[in-house]
């Protein structure tokens, strides 16, 4: 709550470490911090979904192989790829989020290239031209 | 429930 909940304005740093270190604890960590991420990206308040893309980013670099595995599912891609795309949420979608999505995608794609559905989303996204530069 | 040793997934969604 304290990482997540968007009546909070300011990033709560201990609230998103606390949260990275609770998944990695936990047994489900990584597919219900997922769940409620890819919830939270999706939503229409520009600041909410920020900040869930925020304790993602930050997740990503401190969380392990676990977490990775499911943030390099098509399931959650799935998600993040419905934010972006205007058959979807992307009409409706600030360009601020949408844009962060794509940087952490890319990010992903060097950083973790053996998480390889990453980028082959990120690939088709290129193809289907919602990556524009 | 997810289970701990679940790696099914989805396919890519196509858009």
């Amino acid at each position: 709550d304290k990482a997540t909940n968007p009546l909070n304005k300011d990033l709560d740093w201990d609230g998103i470490n606390a949260f990275c270190e609770q998944l990695n604890k936990e047994l489900e960590g990584p597919p219900l911090a997922t769940r409620l991420l890819a919830h939270k990206i999706q939503s229409p308040q520009e600041w909410e979904a920020i900040q869930a893309l925020t304790v993602l980013e930050s997740c990503m670099k401190s969380c392990g192989k676990r977490f990775h595995d499911e943030v390099g599912k098509f399931r959650f891609l799935n998600e993040l790829i419905k934010v972006v795309s205007p058959k979807y949420l992307g009409s409706r979608t600030p360009e601020k989020v949408k844009s962060k999505i794509l940087e952490l995608m890319y990010s992903w794609t060097l950083g973790l290239p053996h998480e390889v559905k990453i980028s082959e989303a990120y690939q088709m996204l290129k193809k289907q031209g919602i990556v524009k530069c | 429930t997810v289970s701990f040793h679940d790696d099914s997934d989805e396919d890519l969604l196509n858009i």
